[in-house]
């Protein structure tokens, strides 16, 4: 593995989001995902919709919450394809699902993998280079604090709350830590990202990592 | 400043006022305990930021709203998934 990678430096991370007074985390991260495995393909990197994800994805609760697994398992049941974000915008709230006829063009998921990481890190590492950023769920409580710097204390691994997406990992310093991109706008964080220690399964990063196939 | 920088227009000494400057008081008293832990330049630092005058009960119902799916462990198998 290389001592460090960021899919940033690939140009397939689209910018950081603010998923306003929504708790949509969830549709963010998986959207976040997916729109990156395509750009990983091949295709220009085209931001996907959210509020396709946020009103369609029944088995979850819009701006009431959701878990990225629900949303992926949406997504490979159905077939649906995510349309661009231009046409289905952003609202920061739940509304009625539109659809779009088979023929309308989109990103559809084949395939999903959800895997516990905790104690091999490593590994997990080396999923992000394989198959692309990773959507995860952790424990972001101290968050509502953070401004900046490597957590590595104030949070547990047994109460997942909010879904991100890790980007990359950095190990040539002393403290080795994740690139993890969130859904809080540029103001928030180091201009919408956080770093994470590790190798101690801080905050419960490895707890339920996915990864997509499309 | 706080006001100015992330658009809140409370008016001073409102009833909200005096209960977002309850939470930011509370905010900034956490930001000590959570500095106190460690020095180094790398490690992660807490300050005000647009949620400071979030309660964590706010903070929590409006943007800790995920949960997370038990998945199984990686095991390293080709097939996996």
């Amino acid at each position: 593995l290389p001592a460090k990678f960021d899919w940033r430096d690939h140009a397939i991370v689209a910018p950081v989001q603010n998923q306003q007074a929504c708790g949509s985390c969830w549709a963010f991260s998986v959207v976040g995902a997916v729109q990156s495995v395509h750009a990983i393909g091949g295709s220009q990197l085209v931001e996907l919709s959210v509020q396709q994800v946020l009103d369609c994805s029944f088995q979850n609760k819009g701006c009431n919450g959701g878990t990225p697994v629900a949303a992926l398992k949406w997504l490979t049941q159905t077939r649906v394809k995510l349309v661009p974000q231009s046409e289905y915008p952003y609202k920061a709230q739940t509304r009625m699902c539109h659809f779009f006829s088979g023929s309308h063009g989109g990103v559809g998921v084949k395939n999903f993998t959800a895997l516990d990481f905790s104690g091999q890190e490593e590994a997990m590492m080396g999923h992000l280079v394989k198959h692309g950023p990773l959507s995860v769920v952790v424990d972001a409580l101290s968050w509502q604090d953070y401004l900046g710097g490597i957590i590595q204390y104030h949070c547990s691994s047994k109460r997942s709350n909010h879904a991100v997406l890790v980007v990359g990992y950095d190990t040539t310093g002393d403290i080795p830590y994740w690139i993890v991109q969130n859904s809080w706008g540029t103001t928030w964080g180091d201009k919408g990202y956080v770093y994470m220690k590790v190798g101690s399964n801080i905050c419960g990063i490895a707890d339920s990592v996915a990864a997509v196939f499309l | 400043w706080f006001r100015e920088r992330f658009g809140r227009n409370y008016e001073v000494n409102s009833p909200q006022f005096d209960r977002r400057l309850f939470f930011f008081q509370e905010s900034a008293t956490r930001h000590a305990y959570l500095n106190s832990f460690s020095a180094a330049s790398q490690s992660a630092k807490y300050g005000i930021n647009q949620f400071s005058d979030l309660s964590q009960r706010e903070f929590q119902d409006l943007y800790l709203r995920a949960s997370a799916d038990r998945a199984p462990a990686f095991s390293g198998q080709k097939a996996e998934g």
